[in-house]
């Protein structure tokens, strides 16, 4: 058949970048916005993001996505954003 | 921990469960709510009280994706289990609870009682926690139910919010007051040491003594070791950085903060015939790796790393301890020496010269 070759590494990075951003505009982008008790995004860096997540986890201080971070990125949680409350 | 404030004003809260999920039976899901709550009021002054129509301060509701008016969604199975709104009006307090995930008792899927509990966290002004021991750490672990899930950095949480439960001594006119550490006849039910500290332990209450500097403070049991029940009997610390502590047939091994899964056993798990009903006094010799237990005018001896009682006990107490004939109240080690309880009187024992050096009051450690 003619069907393009899947390259499943190219859609695992893809799948991993939009897990770190969806992740983090949940839990680490969000101010409080009191008048309605919702959450509003803020203008931070991914990488700063990213590092504020790693260190509230206790994971090392990269900035980048890696293993162990998407590791703790996967796991069930609360929706509750770890900062800005 | 973190808190996000104001907490709420009021004491007695109120919460309905606007509706259930079919993965449980309506009781198991009322009672695991009851249950969680509780894991609050336990530690705290708040009072909850469960209303079937209305609004309550705590609205909670099983929901899938965007779900009514809440500004947050869920994702499907796995991902966000559940989420909550700090104290406030509206929203305030509200907690939701992802329909699409596996609600349990147990450990298979999420337990709900245990999900409910950290959110109720957040319903009364905590915010996550970075500390992974506590419930208010973001991501889900299952802890057995059996185990009390409060970790001290979420009592110290909440109760920076809220204050100590009204027992607490010394909180509210007429309460109990605590015993006078210098009264001269205060007696001990059980005595510990923790690593370089003292621990003296009477009903619910306990005091940390620091013998380089003498300062002491004073702590209610449960504040340390939430399931531990008053009026600890026996206690002592092992070889390995853990405590034993004893009330009746019963003993629990705490390593830390945390009372150890598969607590209390039976303390004939230790080799005591079934006779034995209840244990007096316990100390580990540091320089023996050998535990003595005393219960009424004699005493058992185990060892530690065999994990058995030696042959040839229970021995009268006296013969091999000259001087101590009374009943042992408490008993510890401090460099070296023994210091046997009784009352409001206490024996200082050298080991090594099998003989009492000194007789003291009971409450000499307390720089009265």
């Amino acid at each position: 058949s003619n069907t393009l070759p899947v390259h499943p590494e190219k859609d695992n990075k893809e799948e991993d970048a939009k897990l770190v951003q969806d992740y983090l505009n949940k839990f680490y982008a969000i101010d409080p916005d009191p008048t309605q008790l919702g959450w509003k995004m803020n203008a931070e860096s991914t990488a700063e993001k990213l590092q504020k997540m790693q260190q509230f986890f206790g994971l090392k201080v990269t900035g980048k996505p890696d293993t162990e971070t998407l590791e703790m990125m996967k796991k069930p949680r609360c929706g509750v954003p770890d900062v800005g409350l | 921990y973190g808190v996000t404030l104001p907490g709420w004003k009021k004491t007695n809260l109120t919460y309905r469960i606007v509706n259930h999920t079919p993965d449980m039976s309506k009781e198991e899901v009322d009672k695991a709510i009851q249950k969680a709550f509780k894991v609050w009021s336990t530690v705290t002054p708040l009072i909850f009280t469960h209303i079937h129509e209305g609004i309550a301060d705590i609205m909670i509701a099983f929901g899938t994706k965007a779900h009514g008016h809440c500004p947050r969604y869920f994702d499907g199975p796995l991902g966000v289990l559940a989420h909550a709104f700090p104290p406030g009006n509206g929203f305030g307090g509200d907690v939701h609870f992802d329909e699409d995930e596996d609600w349990t008792t147990g450990s298979a899927g999420f337990n709900l009682f245990l999900v409910a509990a950290h959110e109720f966290g957040h319903a009364l002004g905590l915010s996550h926690s970075n500390d992974r021991r506590a419930l208010m750490f973001p991501n889900y672990a299952y802890v057995s139910p059996s185990e009390f899930p409060l970790s001290p950095d979420d009592i110290s949480g909440i109760q920076s919010i809220y204050g100590s439960p009204p027992n607490a001594p010394d909180k509210r006119p007429g309460t109990p007051t605590s015993p006078k550490t210098c009264g001269s006849q205060m007696s001990f039910d059980a005595i510990t040491t923790l690593r370089r500290e003292v621990i003296f332990l009477k009903g619910r209450h306990l005091w940390r003594v620091y013998p380089d500097n003498s300062e002491v403070e004073r702590e209610l049991v449960s504040a340390f070791w939430p399931t531990l029940p008053p009026g600890i009997e026996a206690a002592y610390e092992n070889t390995k950085d853990q405590i034993l502590f004893f009330k009746g047939n019963k003993f629990w091994l705490i390593s830390g903060y945390h009372v150890l899964l598969g607590y209390p056993k039976n303390i004939n798990t230790l080799g005591f015939p079934k006779g034995v009903k209840k244990i007096d006094a316990a100390v580990c010799n540091k320089n023996t790796g050998k535990t003595d237990f005393f219960i009424g005018d004699k005493y058992w001896r185990f060892d530690e790393s065999s994990q058995s009682m030696e042959k040839g006990y229970p021995r009268q107490t006296v013969v091999d301890f000259p001087g101590i004939s009374q009943k042992v109240d408490a008993v510890f080690q401090q460099k070296g020496l023994f210091y046997f309880f009784h009352g409001s009187k206490q024996w200082e024992f050298d080991p090594a010269a099998k003989k009492v050096t000194r007789e003291i009051k009971s409450n000499s450690w307390f720089n009265c």
